[in-house]
């Protein structure tokens, strides 16, 4: 994981929380 | 850092004004971080931010263009990913509660993390080469454009995509919807990325 950069990382990490939100909220 | 951060944070913060902000439906905006490579001295675009909205129609535009095949390889990317982030081994397949399917947008948005730009190529660098925002509105004139991205775009989906140039990068709009080219929105991104607030 270190070779992910910290942006990348940052916004996966909150896209990913989001989409879950969304599915669950569906 | 703490200074890395609060950027990201901001960052998040301006994307989200955009979109939410705006007139139009746009289905996501990226943030391309201008940068030169040191070793080449090439200018480079990558990946600052991004902010997915989603469409409307997710669920009608789902099946336009993926397959089964297709389907189970996203799913099996986003459970990696989610392991990634999280820390946690990834659940198998048939043991994850939150398996819904991956939307060509949601895809394209996610392939995007990974892509970079150098000098001037695509329709971002073109946007950062030339100091102007580069607007194509049409799933068939981004079918056809000069640019892998764009045509990547349009496969995916999208049918408007604006890249607009900032300070330090690149804003880049994208919708499947169709919306013409308006100076508001334009103008709209110059200042909320030029303003350091």
């Amino acid at each position: 994981s270190r070779a992910v950069p910290q942006a990348r990382k940052a916004s996966l990490a909150r896209f990913l929380e989001k989409r879950k939100e969304r599915v669950t909220s569906a | 850092s703490s200074t890395a951060c609060f950027n990201q944070e901001t960052l998040q913060y301006r994307l989200q004004a955009v979109i939410e902000g705006a007139r139009e439906s746009w289905t996501y905006a990226i943030f391309w971080q201008s940068s030169v490579d040191a070793a080449t001295g090439a200018s480079l675009l990558a990946w600052g931010d991004g902010y997915y909205r989603g469409c409307d129609d997710d669920k009608r535009k789902l099946r336009g263009a993926s397959t089964a095949a297709d389907q189970e390889h996203r799913k099996r990317v986003l459970r990696e990913l989610n392991s990634l982030i999280s820390g946690a081994p990834p659940p198998a397949a048939d043991e994850d509660a939150v398996d819904e399917e991956v939307t060509d947008t949601e895809w394209f948005f996610l392939v995007s993390m990974a892509q970079s730009f150098v000098d001037g190529a695509g329709l971002p660098g073109h946007a950062l080469l030339t100091a102007s925002a580069a607007w194509v509105a049409g799933a068939d004139r981004l079918a056809s454009a000069a640019c892998e991205r764009a045509r990547q775009a349009q496969a995916f989906g999208i049918q408007t995509m604006a890249c607009i140039p900032v300070g330090g990068g690149v804003v880049e709009l994208g919708s499947t919807g169709l919306i013409y080219h308006n100076a508001e929105i334009t103008g709209k991104v110059r200042a909320l990325f030029t303003s350091g607030t």
